[in-house]
């Protein structure tokens, strides 16, 4: 761990902060919520507290803003730099900025708290089902007043929980109308205005009056992101428009297209070489309480760690169970020393338990072993997926599942009852097209099943990769007898008739396959498209090389 | 990401993103977070002839220390981050 030049550190353990502004992405409670966490993670093992001020000056003031927001520091637009925050002292020192072009969320996927409804602003559940129909954002669908909502279960159908989402139609933050919601059209300057705007300010944050004339009223409030709006670009908040032409093609899903960094777009008209409308497209977003707890470690007095792993590392990483890093511990508690006294104990239950709720010694002193789940939804990352038979299977830790031609998920199945050669853990498993023999690679090694016929462990440097390569982590068939193998940032040419990689190889994935990540993990062929995966994600490709869709393998592929 | 093959790039109007090279990139990006006094090495030619700047970076990200602009280094370089400059002048 570092720390500042001269030990900056706060001269009392009470420290207060204050929230100044919100951003669109988030409703306010969960980013009270966030900030909140976030300050805990450090007052865990200080003696610090942290006590919120609603106005006048905190010794950590809090804000939202894009590009220039005042200080000698502008933010940068999407990506990149995500927010920066300065050491203790007075004045700007302790102050925490949050760059409001990224997309805040709490780091997978839109984090949207509904209002009204019967779910008692619970989040929405996405996918959710609703009369047949898996949705992945909020929709109008089923409504006649234009506003969007969301079920906060798997399945509205069959348990009728919903809420209503954020949009101007319903509330606006901020602003000086008690969150009116919007009225349109409203008066601006003259003009009538049908939508939120940005007019008539420099901070890029987009607005809207609360009665029909700004210009005698004076009302007005921030618009909140719908989920389905796009970032950045030149039409924030808008939502994408699909399908949209862009060079004379038709896009239907958002692309990546046009740009040389990889990063998701959409027009949000019918016609983007017309109107030029557009902006990138809803990710996981960043969570707003890890990048807070990184930015709060700085106003408290610690500088950029160089351990990888160390909330003070300077790269963002979304990490799901956090823990802070023995690093950050002994950062912090170098400043104000470890937490004193004892910890607040969670309230025990007045009522006398049941005896069925009793918790049984062994419950109590033991660990629980723990079980890998069996459910395929919710696995991150598989070992393969590849399809077999016209039915794509999914391989992880000695099970497997497979969508069948139905389209139904079916599994898990045991790999060892019908590939009983084959060890548990996997890398790669690919289909002959002509004999229908299975390839499945494990490390160095590689098994090849005829029905019930198994022939290996062979060691894949007999198949001419080379004898450096730790694995072999996809494989795409192209054509009658090749097939192509992935590993790192290169690929191989198998000619599987004669069992030997073709001259000529390897060679760098990306020169060939483009605007694919570089470094997939799984690569497959289905339905005739290439398929990249990484992390929860794949890249879709046909077969003129474009990249035509990015998507979810839990919602799309495993239809979770 | 690799790059798309035969894509035409577009210029998006309003895209606060710029088109850089990976050297201006690099460029930029050693100036922001401190590893390039500004004041007095504010061209390229005066960081990579002693390379010391990466080397920094490098040690700092936890990369191999090569004071190349390798392909390791522009990746991270890429990635989001916090805006403290890890180096203060």
């Amino acid at each position: 761990y570092q720390t500042f030049e001269g030990d900056l550190k706060w001269d009392h353990t009470d420290v207060t902060y204050r929230i100044l502004n919100y951003s669109p992405d988030m409703e306010a409670p969960l980013t009270d919520d966030a900030f909140a966490r976030a300050f805990k993670v450090w007052s865990d093992v200080t003696p610090l507290t942290f006590r919120r001020l609603y106005d006048g000056t905190a010794d950590i003031m809090i804000s939202f803003g894009k590009a220039d927001h005042g200080d000698p520091y502008p933010f940068d637009g999407k990506d990149g730099l995500l927010a920066h925050a300065y050491p203790p002292g007075k004045g700007i020192q302790g102050d925490a900025h949050f760059d409001d072009d990224e997309y805040w969320t709490l780091g997978k996927g839109p984090a949207i708290q509904t209002r009204y409804g019967n779910a008692e602003g619970a989040i929405c559940h996405f996918p959710f089902e609703f009369e047949g129909q898996s949705y992945s954002s909020c929709t109008t669908d089923g409504r006649t007043d234009g506003l969007s909502w969301c079920a906060t279960t798997a399945n509205y159908d069959q348990d009728k929980k919903f809420g209503f989402c954020p949009s101007e139609l319903l509330f606006t933050f901020g602003g000086n109308d008690n969150d009116a919601p919007c009225v349109f059209p409203f008066v601006f300057d003259g003009e009538k205005y049908e939508s939120c705007t940005t007019d008539g300010r420099t901070d890029g944050y987009r607005w809207c009056a609360t009665t029909a004339n700004f210009d005698t009223d004076k009302k007005y409030g921030f618009c909140p992101n719908r989920d389905t709006a796009v970032t950045g670009g030149n039409a924030e908040g808008e939502p994408c428009k699909f399908p949209f032409t862009f060079l004379e093609k038709t896009y239907t899903s958002c692309t990546s297209e046009g740009r040389g960094d990889g990063k998701l777009w959409c027009a949000t008209t019918s016609n983007y070489d017309k109107d030029k409308k557009w902006g990138f497209c809803a990710d996981r977003g960043y969570s707003l309480f890890l990048v807070a707890a990184h930015e709060f470690g700085h106003a408290l007095g610690l500088d950029h760690s160089k351990v990888q792993d160390a909330l003070m590392y300077p790269m963002y990483k979304y990490i799901e169970d956090f823990p802070l890093d023995k690093d950050d511990i002994q950062g912090i508690q170098y400043l104000y020393g470890p937490k004193t006294g004892p910890n607040p104990t969670p309230p025990k239950p007045t009522t006398t338990p049941s005896s069925h709720t009793i918790p049984t010694p062994s419950e109590t002193t033991t660990t629980t072993p723990v079980i890998p789940s069996k459910d395929a939804c919710e696995i991150n990352e598989f070992d393969s997926i590849t399809e077999i038979g016209k039915e794509l299977h999914f391989f992880k830790d000695g099970h497997y599942w497979k969508m069948s031609k139905a389209g139904k998920r079916i599994g898990p199945f045991l790999m060892s009852e019908k590939w009983p050669a084959v060890p548990a853990v996997i890398n790669t498993v690919f289909e002959d097209q002509l004999t229908k023999k299975l390839y499945f690679f494990a490390g160095k090694q590689f098994w090849v099943y005829t029905g019930k016929e198994v022939l290996g462990p062979r060691k894949i440097e007999k198949l001419g990769l080379p004898s450096n390569l730790e694995k072999v982590e996809g494989a795409l068939q192209r054509g009658i007898g090749k097939v192509l193998l992935f590993s790192g940032e290169q690929f191989w040419r198998l000619d599987v008739k004669a069992q030997m990689i073709d001259t000529g190889y390897p060679r760098e994935t990306d020169l060939v396959f483009g605007g694919v990540p570089n470094d997939s993990h799984d690569v497959f062929l289905y339905k005739g498209f290439f398929h990249f995966c990484r992390q929860g994600f794949y890249w879709r490709m046909n077969s003129k090389k474009q990249v035509d869709r990015v998507g979810y393998v839990k919602h799309d592929l495993l239809k979770c | 990401w690799s790059v798309p093959l035969k894509s035409v790039f577009v210029t998006f109007p309003g895209d606060a993103i710029k088109n850089m090279t990976d050297v201006e990139l690099a460029d930029e990006y050693l100036k922001r977070y401190g590893y390039i006094d500004v004041l007095k090495k504010s061209t390229l030619q005066g960081f990579f002839s002693s390379s010391d700047a990466l080397k920094n970076l490098q040690s700092n990200l936890g990369l191999e220390e090569t004071g190349k602009l390798d392909a390791a280094t522009i990746d991270a370089m890429k990635k989001p981050r916090c805006g403290v400059p890890d180096v203060r002048n």
